[in-house]
């Protein structure tokens, strides 16, 4: 997360670390009802080394491969609330493309759900689409400015961005920004999510009902916190559907 | 001289007709046609020698039992009598006629030319003989007739009378009513009705003869035409007959059958009983407590059964076991089958579990029997109930634990998402 500020411990119960077996994290997710992590679907294989791979050229992540912890406050050293869960198994959204990003979501099932307190809670799933220019905040453990990891988990509170003002800013680059894609960031960026932060959750707080939903998951971006580079997230909202679908759920 | 004649029809002339016929001659013609015919006999000529009472020349006609006319003369006086026109009809399928001239004749009388034909005698239409007759329908046909009967009955094998098929009645319920056939139209001849009541050993049936009894009797002799036998174990009953219904017979015995006959005559009415069935009595129940008997009654007797069950929330416990209802019944000996069972009161025993939920018990030290109350409550604040129930689980009479809502299925604890116990300062200006 970068120009972001350490997260006090207990708002963000619901955020998941995806760690390799030797406790390196690699990745962040969130969790959903008793048993069920949201996070991004890159996060579960190899990089491609080239363009027009599909998900099956690419090796996958084995579910006992990694781990997920919940509780989880600092990076490295270990918290007094953690919880270390297994991956019975992974689901990729079906339309998922590696190459552009498109429905970069996975839901993971846990062999046995955490026990909830004051430091695990899952977030809910989105009612609607966010407000136009809702503010969000979106936590991890990925790199920092000078591409430093941090001690502790990190956040910023960055504004969503028209979906229309996104698209044209990377068109220069040619990248896409689909239906199911959210952006986030300031015009003159200095706040943005960052590698290490994928998967991770983008909330915001449902002022009426008074509880935090998920709006997105950390997904890509070009360079982090740059001018004119917003933050790519993607959309659950647009992928809810297959979210209640696969884990059964309703809210 | 006789002639015997068989065909079915034939003509007859006296001697030397139509010249004159001799004097002192008789001739006899015996006709025999087949039974169910008669003959009819009929001249177109008769001319014989007159005489007072046709003493001199006459033809005689008779049957084998009785002279049906005696002609003579040319027409008919206050003293002869000739055929004329008239036919002479044979009751039944002979016929004899005899012509006889005396010694002298004044003149020549030509005697006379007549035939006769065989006709059918419609049986249906003339038997006056009831013996004889048709007991339900008649079919004439040419050279004879038969019987029939009406739907249910049989023609008995001298195909005059009917009779019905009455030999397989079996009464196996404890009450019953038992008629002749028909009762009380007049009950079929010929039949042979056998009645047989087959209960359970241990039972006794009583008979009683209800309102009309009419069976065919004799002054003198007793019962020779019809009558009823009844037959318990070793002991044979009757026979009755007339009028006079026997009294209520108690057969001690839990099989009895009665024979009814009827010969092939008479119109009587028949009779009616109506039988009971009773067996040993059993002594009186007690309901158990918190439950009842059904049917309740004064006495129980053998065969009798009775049905406990339990007011709500209550099971019947036997031998640990429990069940809604007990049936008991009254055995032959007059004990019952079974003893009084109790009422247990129903337990739903332990609430299971609830995950990421706990029970508490709101009734006195845990009471989980009939109509207690126990409530299910998810883990505060992490957990809630789905379906936003009260969580209250009521003890049914079934023995399960019920919701108002959600019946016998478990409440579900969700996780309450989005909601952290801190809340960050928010930043955001």
């Amino acid at each position: 997360i970068i120009n972001g500020r350490p997260t006090q411990k207990g708002t963000t119960p619901w955020i998941a670390m995806l760690s390799h077996l030797n406790g390196q994290p690699f990745c962040g997710g969130s969790l959903l009802g008793s048993k069920w992590i949201v996070t991004a679907a890159h996060c579960l294989h190899e990089a491609p080394d080239s363009e027009g791979l599909s998900l099956h050229d690419l090796g996958l992540l084995s579910p006992s491969a990694f781990k997920i912890i919940m509780g989880k406050l600092r990076r490295t050293q270990s918290d007094e609330n953690e919880q270390s869960l297994s991956v019975k198994q992974v689901f990729f959204h079906p339309l998922y493309n590696p190459n552009t990003y498109e429905n970069d979501v996975a839901l993971l099932e846990l062999l046995r759900g955490p026990v909830l307190n004051d430091f695990v809670m899952p977030i809910c799933l989105p009612q609607g689409p966010p407000e136009e220019g809702a503010m969000v905040i979106v936590s991890g453990w990925g790199k920092q400015f000078l591409q430093r990891f941090p001690e502790t988990l990190m956040e910023i509170e960055i504004p969503i961005v028209d979906h229309h003002i996104c698209r044209e800013a990377y068109a220069p680059l040619k990248k896409k920004v689909t239906r199911d894609m959210i952006c986030a960031g300031e015009k003159e960026g200095g706040r943005d999510a960052c590698a290490g932060d994928s998967g991770g959750p983008m909330v915001t707080l449902d002022t009426q009902r008074g509880q935090w939903y998920l709006v997105g998951t950390v997904s890509w971006g070009v360079d982090c916190g740059k001018k004119d580079r917003y933050g790519v997230y993607s959309y659950i909202f647009h992928n809810k559907d297959w979210i209640r679908r696969v884990t059964g759920m309703s809210n | 001289h006789i002639v015997e004649l068989n065909n079915m029809f034939g003509q007859i002339q006296s001697p030397g007709y139509p010249d004159a016929y001799p004097s002192d001659s008789e001739v006899t013609w015996n006709i025999t046609v087949p039974e169910g015919f008669r003959i009819k006999l009929y001249f177109m000529h008769f001319n014989l020698e007159s005489s007072y009472l046709c003493e001199y020349d006459y033809v005689k006609v008779e049957t084998e039992d009785q002279v049906l006319a005696t002609f003579c003369g040319r027409e008919t006086t206050d003293t002869e009598q000739t055929p004329g026109q008239e036919v002479v009809l044979s009751p039944g399928s002979f016929m004899s006629i005899t012509f006889r001239s005396d010694f002298s004749d004044e003149e020549r009388f030509t005697g006379f030319d007549a035939h006769y034909v065989a006709v059918d005698v419609d049986e249906c239409t003339e038997r006056e003989d009831e013996e004889l007759s048709c007991d339900h329908y008649c079919h004439n046909y040419i050279g004879g007739y038969y019987c029939s009967c009406r739907f249910g009955y049989i023609l008995h094998t001298d195909n005059r009378t009917c009779r019905v098929e009455c030999s397989d009645n079996l009464f196996t319920q404890r009450t019953g009513m038992i008629t002749s056939p028909d009762f009380p139209s007049p009950y079929p001849k010929s039949s042979e009705c056998l009645y047989t009541i087959e209960l359970e050993e241990g039972f006794m049936i009583s008979l009683q003869f209800e309102d009309i009894f009419d069976i065919e009797d004799h002054p003198e002799v007793s019962c020779p035409y019809d009558y009823i036998k009844i037959k318990a174990g070793p002991k044979v009953l009757g026979p009755f007959c007339g009028e006079k219904a026997p009294e209520p017979i108690n057969t001690q015995s839990h099989s009895v059958q009665i024979l009814f006959r009827s010969d092939n005559s008479g119109e009587n009415r028949g009779w009616r009983l109506s039988y009971r069935a009773t067996g040993n009595e059993c002594p009186k129940l007690q309901p158990p407590v918190h439950g009842k008997i059904e049917p309740l009654q004064t006495t129980y007797s053998f065969k009798d059964q009775v049905l406990i069950s339990c007011d709500t929330g209550y099971k019947v416990l036997k031998d640990n076991v429990e069940m809604d209802t007990f049936q008991m019944e009254c055995l032959k000996d007059g004990t019952w089958s079974s003893k009084i069972p109790t009422c247990k009161i129903a337990d739903c025993g332990a609430p299971a579990e609830l995950e990421n939920g706990v029970v508490t018990f709101s009734t006195r030290n845990n009471l989980t029997t009939y109509k207690s109350e126990i409530r299910y409550s998810c883990q505060r604040p992490y957990y809630k109930m789905l379906h936003n129930i009260t969580g209250v689980y009521t003890c049914s009479a079934q023995g399960v634990w019920m919701n108002e809502v959600l019946g016998r299925s478990q409440p579900t604890c969700l996780p309450v998402c989005g909601i952290p116990k801190f809340s960050r300062n928010l930043l955001a200006r």
